[in-house]
Formats: C-alpha cells, structure tokens, sequence
C-alpha cells in the first residue's frame, strides 16, 4: 500500500485546488523557506485524523483553513483528500483505491469521507491501524520533531515500538 | 499482543546495531529494554526520572529477552526502550551529551530500526537533515535509497542535496503573493554515486 | 528602571520594523507591548493562556507608550512583548502558522532589534542559521557583517557558505579519537559579494 | 569590551589545555558533527556561571568533566577561563583584562576565580551585569535555541529587553 495522491484545497497555503501525485519510492517535496512544504506535511497529518492544532501549529482547527493573502480572499473551508493505493489488499476494504477525506468551516464544523461516503474518525483510525498506521503517526517526522525520540522518555519510545508491533 | 512487541523489539534491536554501523561507520549501538523501577531507588536516581535525556541514570532494571511474566503481570512498573550509542572513538555516556547531528543520526537510526522491523506503508520526513553536515547526510541518504523498496518515502527539504536522492521531485514555490505552487517532474534514478569525497 | 525599559523598548520596536525590511524583503513587523488581562476574559480567550506559540489571541490590552503608572502599580497584571510579523504577499496571523525559516528569521530580527537598542559585549550564535535556506542565510549575514563593528559576534556552524562572512575562522576537528582539535586562521575581510545570484 | 580568549582543560571533549583567541569583530567556529563546536558554547556559558546542567546538555554539572575515550583517561576536573578585555573600562575594575575562572571536580566541588583570587558567583555575576550581560545570558543562542523567541510567550520576551536595559 502506498500513498497515492494529496488534494488540497482553500488548506493553509493552497486556496485553489492543488493535487500532488506520488509514486512508491523516494518523493521528495523542496523549495524555499515559507513556500508551503510543511503544508503538505500538515495536510497528510490534518487529513488522517489529527486531533490537536498544535499538531498542524495552529492554535484552532479553524487556522488551516486559507486566511487570504494579497489578492486573495480568505476561504470558508479547508478539504484535503488522501488516495491510498490499495492494490496489495493491506486494507480490508474491496477496493483497490481508498479515498479518505476531511473538510472544515469557520465554525469548526467538519467531516470525514470515505470512498465518497461520511464517515466517522473512528472508520478513518481502523482503517489506518490495519496498516500500520497508528494513532500516533509515528511515521511522519514534522520540522523540527526529528531528535524528539533521543530527548523523550523510554517509555514513549516503548510506544513508537508498540504502535508497530 | 506481548509477543508481537516482543518480536518486533528483539528485530528492532538486531536492526539498531547494523544501522548504527552505517550511519556512525565505527560506532556501536545498541537498544535495552528496561523496567523504570520505582520506590526509594528511583528516588536516590535524583532527577532521573524527570529530565528527559540521558535517560542512563534512570533506576531500571535489564529486561533481557522480555520476561513475558514479568511485562504482564507487573502492571505497575513501567516499561520503556533506552537507546546506547557510542560514536567512533568516543566513550559511551549519556545521550544529552551528543552533538545536535549526533542526536538526529541517533534518532534516524531507531527510525529505521523500527521500520525494517515492521514497515509502515509510507513515511514522510520534513528536514530531519537539517542538523546533519554534509557527509552524515550521505550516510543518511545512501541508507534511505538502499531500502525505498521496502516502503514510500516523502521527504521534505529546502536543501539540494537531498534532491539528488529523489525518484520523483516536487518543487513548492510561492510567487510573493501568499499562494503555494507546486510543480513535479520524475527523474531517472540511476544507482547515485552520493559521496565523491 | 522603569524609563531604562521604556527607552530600549521603543528604540527595539523601531530597529524591529527596519530589520525585517531587510530580513523579509516586502514584508512588515512590529513589536507590541501587551498587558495580559486576568480574568473572565482570558477565560473566554480559550487556550490563548496556555498555548505559547501564536500569541495572538492573549487577552491583551495594547500599552502604546508605555503607561509609567500603570506598568508601576498594576503590579496584578503581566506586560509582555507582541511579535507581529507579515511575510511579503501574505496576510498577518498567528506566529505559530510560520514556517520554521521564517520563525528563525523573525527570533533574529527580535535579537538584532534588542542588540541594536543596547548591545551586549558579545554574542554566541550557535547553528542559528539551520533551517534557513540561502537566500535567507545571505540576508542574516549581511546584516550581521553590517553591524558587526557594534558588538563581537561568535557564530558556531558546520556549514561552509557561512564560513564567508568571517573575520577570524576556528576549525574544529575531532580525530576519530574523543578529543577535540582547534586551528586557528585570520581572514582578509573584504566586503563580501555573498549573494552572486 | 569584548571576549580576549577562553581556555578550556579536562572540559568536555578537551581534555588537554586548549586555547582560542577571539577578535572583536565576526569569529566562525566551523566543523563536522561532532566535532566539539558546541562544547566550546557549553564552556563559555559554564564559565560565566550557568547553574543548569541541562543548559550545558548534562544531568549533573560532573558531566562537563572530560569522561575518557579510546586511548584517553577520564580528567578528574574540569576548568574553563574567560579573558575578557576591559580597555574601554565598561567593568569597574582597575584592571585591562578580567580573567574568569570556573572549576569542577568529580565530587560535584568547584570554585569560581578572577583575575586569580578566588570569588563567588555572586562576584561574578555582578561584574558581568556591569557590562549588560545579565543572569540570563540572552547573548548566548544555544544550539537548537534560536526559535525559542518565537515560541516563548510574551512575558519572556519582555524580561530579554529588560535584561539589555
Ligand atoms: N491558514 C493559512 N492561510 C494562509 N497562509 C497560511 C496559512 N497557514 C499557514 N500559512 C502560510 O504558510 C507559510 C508556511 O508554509 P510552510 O511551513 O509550508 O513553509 P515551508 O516551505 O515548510 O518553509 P521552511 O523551509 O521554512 O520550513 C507561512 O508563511 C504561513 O503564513
Ligand atoms: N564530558 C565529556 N567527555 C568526553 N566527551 C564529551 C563529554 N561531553 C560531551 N562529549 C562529546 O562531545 C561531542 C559533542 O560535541 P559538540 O556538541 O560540541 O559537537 P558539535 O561540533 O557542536 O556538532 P554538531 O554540528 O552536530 O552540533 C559528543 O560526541 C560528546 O560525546
Ligand atoms: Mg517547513
Ligand atoms: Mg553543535
């Protein structure tokens, strides 16, 4: 299984949809300082069910929706949508293509979708720890978390284990 | 569910001391699985318990071989993975002493410990390099080619060279209007003669 | 004390929005002197206590010149300093959505703005420059190379392009054997050509 | 004033007596990971008189002392010297260079010297708030350290002006 595409659209630095596609293999996202690289980051992290904003550095969900720019009004959504090859079968879905996608608005009203249909986080998470892909993300790295797992306790590391296992 | 950690800590740990061969080239690793114990001991550690790094002067006990017994009846002690590492010709001591590249070479090595023992689908690493000089970035780089067969990897970077270890690239830009751009192009790949010094 | 404050604050808020013109070419800054305000409304303002980052949302009462009396008696309330900044083209909102080039860009327009207003004997820089791309790297080194005759600048690196904007360079090495070695080089300094493109 | 030499035996990767003579102006201290560069910045802030041992990276202030390596004894102490130079009187000592010394052995016991008497810490910080560096060292940006401005809240932010002024 393997990351398919990312769409973005009216999510932090993207206000018109932008899609990136990927192929198995090394990827690699480079630019300037400030050009929306971490976005990208923050928008796989946002669209698989990241609960807390500091995750995403903002200070409510509501920050990643585009708050305009010159020339640009702000949007009054954020929709990421994360395609998920499945032709390996690793997610126990009859489907060879998973599409998980989530929206919010101003008032911090949100969805997830799957496939097309509403969904809960709780689908989203299940499907994800068939892969491996726990709740915690241990497999993306944000800026700056890198030496994390040399300062932080046994214990956490322990989990990170855990989480694959 | 304990013999799944348990495989996958004992593959991890066989894994940490062959990567930490390639990414400290005459260094030593090695991952121990301890239980923090607690009571006056732990209390005579000093503050090994609260400061975070270092974490040598924790008052544990070696859990060699994980004592299943032990992991799961002893709810009570905590279990956690300490990471040894000895960089060519130094002398092992506490991790809070490593240099900044030393600490994320470090980190990178129990990262792809961990993967090798059970791999996630994808990874994406956004400027874990960005402590590293140059020749650790090869190391970093070379390890990362030799196993993108066995997982997708999006790595995120303002540097050029990490563009070179790319299968396909993304350029993001930003044309001074607040608005991100992206454009991407496949490459070629052919095996990268990274290090010519 | 309290004027010495006042004076190094409004000189540092005027050294702040000229550094940013150079630091952020097109862009904008400025420093604000807060009062963070107890009571029911900090507890409406959400998390906009406890969060650190991003603190645009403290309850906070702008202080334009600071008010003598009131930062003397209202002994109940904190004072602390805004940071505002708006890269070019973009739209002015919490600091914590910045990207990691731009937080360090800002922490040394913050740092060169104080030292300008009343600088210190010396400085340790000690890798400020790691997430910064070149272009950036170029502007801080201008700007350091600029005002260098004011203080003493130390700037520990690994990297080479900031090696260019030494007066006295320190190579340090380590054998393979634990210990360090120093060398020791003068520079002739001629003003730098550091951005050739 | 500015910083004249600092002198470094038995301090973390230096066990032998090791000398650096600085300039005014701009001095770059370049080298592989590793190498010992920030040793040097952990030994000026221990020798002006830093209390935290997690400042320097340690868990106990012992940790500074040279602990050995391949073909190398453990050192018994450690000692640091700053030699700062006073010509423009900014210190108010009759005296052209102001020589700082900080001592440590195993046991944890140490000494604070300038210009060869033995002094205390308070003698140490006093002289140095003279020339506006404060208890907190803000001159000082320790690795990783810089985005903490950022970061910090407001309140911090004021007590670094207050500091300089
Ligand atoms: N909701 C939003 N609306 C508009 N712009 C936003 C929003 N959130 C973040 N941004 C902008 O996106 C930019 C940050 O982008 P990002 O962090 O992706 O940069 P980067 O390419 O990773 O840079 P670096 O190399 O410095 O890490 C900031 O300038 C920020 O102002
Ligand atoms: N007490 C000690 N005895 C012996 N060696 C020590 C001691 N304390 C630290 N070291 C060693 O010093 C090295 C760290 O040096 P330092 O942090 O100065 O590197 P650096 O040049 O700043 O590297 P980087 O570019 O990665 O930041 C580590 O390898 C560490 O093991
Ligand atoms: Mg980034
Ligand atoms: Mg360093």
């Amino acid at each position: 299984m393997y990351l398919k595409s990312l769409t973005l659209k009216g999510f932090k630095s993207f206000p018109d949809r932008t899609r990136l596609d990927f192929t198995p293999g090394v990827s690699v996202i480079v630019g300037p300082n400030g050009s929306g690289k971490s976005n990208v980051t923050d928008a796989v992290l946002w669209a698989l069910g990241e609960q807390s904003p500091l995750a995403v550095r903002g200070q409510s969900m509501q920050d990643v929706i585009f708050a305009g720019a010159h020339g640009q009004q702000a949007r009054a959504e954020a929709l990421v949508e994360v395609v998920l090859d499945n032709s390996d079968g690793a997610i126990d879905l009859p489907a060879s293509e998973i599409s998980i996608s989530r929206r919010i608005d101003r008032s911090g009203e949100g969805e997830y979708r799957m496939n097309g249909a509403r969904c809960r986080l709780t689908d989203v998470l299940e499907v994800l720890s068939d892969t491996g892909l726990g709740r915690e993300m241990h497999s993306v790295v944000s800026q700056g978390r890198v030496e994390a797992i040399v300062t932080s306790k046994p214990r956490d590391r322990k989990m990170l284990i855990e989480e694959a296992a | 569910i304990r013999d799944a950690f348990d495989e996958t800590f004992q593959a991890a740990a066989r894994n940490f001391e062959e990567v930490v061969g390639q990414l400290f080239p005459g260094g030593r690793g090695r991952l121990r699985l301890i239980r923090e114990d607690s009571g006056p001991r732990s209390v005579l550690g000093g503050d090994g318990g609260r400061s975070s790094a270092g974490d040598v002067d924790v008052p544990a006990t070696d859990v060699d071989g994980v004592d299943q017994e032990a992991v799961g009846h002893d709810a009570e002690a905590a279990y956690g993975v300490e990471i040894e590492i000895t960089p060519a010709g130094k002398a092992t001591r506490r991790l809070s002493l490593l240099s900044g590249g030393e600490k994320s070479m470090t980190a990178l090595a129990f990262l792809f410990a961990v993967f090798l023992a059970r791999p996630c689908p994808f990874y994406i690493l956004d400027e874990v390099e960005a402590a590293l000089d140059d020749s650790n970035i090869d190391r970093f780089l070379s390890l990362l080619r030799r196993v993108s067969d066995r997982a997708q990897f999006v790595v995120v970077t303002h540097q050029r060279r990490t563009m070179e270890a790319a299968d396909c690239l993304y350029g993001v830009s930003m044309a001074g209007n607040g608005v991100s751009k992206v454009i991407s192009r496949r490459l070629p790949q052919e095996p990268p003669a990274l290090s010519a010094a």
